[in-house]
């Protein structure tokens, strides 16, 4: 946990806000800061806003919603970073970043990251109390008022899935829900960054119909994957939340996607359970590498379509 | 507050392979404290799906022996999470 932010390495909270800071000194031309809200024990949501201008296309993307999941903030400071390297030099990156804007929030569920970091590294959920039950947390990716209601067996407080006392209950929850409806205009793609199980998912997860872009979402993921397979071979499955993982409600993705976004999509990164949450550093550098040709492949789509 | 630690926790995998089995699972999640790390609650088990779970050290052996009566085949993904989680640090500083 001591030296400095890495890029090949996983990075604690106070690293990654200190990297937001240094982030946004060395290219104030492309990197902004954000605060969107702060937690529930009031440390500060923070996005990072790539690009020039305000009005136009963007694409919002976030990673560590779930504390344990390690290798999704990674991604994001990954991505950050290349992106900002790559400005200038790389055609397709200088492009993108001319013609649209891209929101990361690197680190959803602050609290609960910390949590995993320094008291349990199994820990999922936020960090929110709750009257009545001396378990604590809810899990963020429950909390989105997508049919939030509908499984009974997210309402314990003690289970690792709760879904909060009411829709957007959770400050982390309500803070991406008004920062995503306030930019609503401009944010044509919603992408979400877990681990594990390599997967590219779009919606729904609260019922098995079909979204109505179906065929399209259905297009994007599978060039998507292929791209992603180009750099080691690594095989992502797609599909629709509910059918290709499991039934889920609440979810950020059908809540961004009901809003009207339609296109968004959910990554759950390497492995397949080999090591799962427990993801060495070492596969850090190869996960977001291949990772980025299919978030640059969804981004180029996106420029082109929307 | 010391953090907590997972000595000789294991992650098993099993993929049961219909509603009897599924059901074992099930209620083994009920009996022992386990932590579902994929699908992520015991409610979204299913035949034929792979079911990866962390079992404390205590638990392990019912755990064991609740599966080998079901003649459900497991197999251990992690031996010990302590030492794995030890192990994710594999990158020196730059």
């Amino acid at each position: 946990t001591t030296g400095r932010h890495s890029y090949a390495k996983y990075n604690n909270w106070d690293k990654i806000v200190a990297w937001t800071e240094k982030m946004v000194g060395k290219r104030p031309d492309v990197v902004s800061r954000i605060k969107i809200g702060s937690t529930v024990e009031d440390n500060p949501l923070y996005v990072l806003k790539i690009g020039k201008e305000n009005e136009r296309r963007a694409i919002f993307m976030d990673c560590g919603i779930h504390a344990r999941e390690w290798v999704s903030p990674a991604f994001c400071q990954w991505f950050v970073y290349q992106a900002t390297k790559s400005y200038g030099k790389n055609k397709i990156m200088t492009k993108l970043l001319d013609r649209m804007n891209f929101y990361v929030l690197p680190v959803f569920n602050v609290d609960g990251y910390i949590w995993s970091w320094t008291q349990n590294r199994m820990w999922r959920k936020n960090r929110s109390k709750h009257p009545n039950s001396t378990c604590i947390g809810t899990d963020l990716n429950r909390n989105f008022n997508a049919s939030w209601s509908s499984s009974p067996s997210t309402n314990h407080p003690c289970m690792d899935t709760y879904r909060g006392p009411a829709p957007e209950s959770e400050k982390e929850t309500k803070a991406v829900a008004d920062f995503i409806q306030s930019h609503l205009t401009s944010i044509k793609a919603y992408i979400t960054f877990h681990s594990y199980s390599q997967m590219l998912l779009f919606p729904y997860g609260y019922t098995s119909k079909l979204p109505p872009n179906y065929k399209d979402l259905v297009k994007v993921a599978k060039i998507g994957t292929e791209a992603l397979s180009t750099q080691y071979e690594t095989r992502y499955i797609y599909g629709p939340i509910a059918s290709t993982i499991y039934p889920t409600s609440g979810s950020s993705l059908d809540w961004a996607y009901n809003l009207g976004i339609k296109h968004t999509f959910a990554f759950e990164l390497r492995d397949q359970g080999r090591f799962g949450f427990l993801l060495p550093e070492s596969r850090i550098k190869p996960t977001c590498k291949e990772t980025m040709l299919a978030v640059k492949f969804i981004a180029k789509y996106i420029l082109k379509h929307t | 507050v010391a953090p907590l630690r997972f000595d000789r926790e294991k992650v098993l995998r099993v993929i049961p392979q219909d509603e009897k089995q599924t059901n074992v699972i099930k209620h083994l999640a009920q009996t022992n404290e386990l932590d579902f790390w994929y699908p992520d609650a015991p409610h979204h088990v299913t035949a034929n799906m792979t079911v990866d779970f962390r079992v404390s050290e205590k638990g392990f052996q019912s755990v064991q022996s609740a599966l080998d009566q079901s003649n459900m085949h497991y197999e251990i993904l992690i031996r010990d999470v302590q030492e794995e989680i030890e192990k994710q640090f594999d990158v020196k500083e730059d």
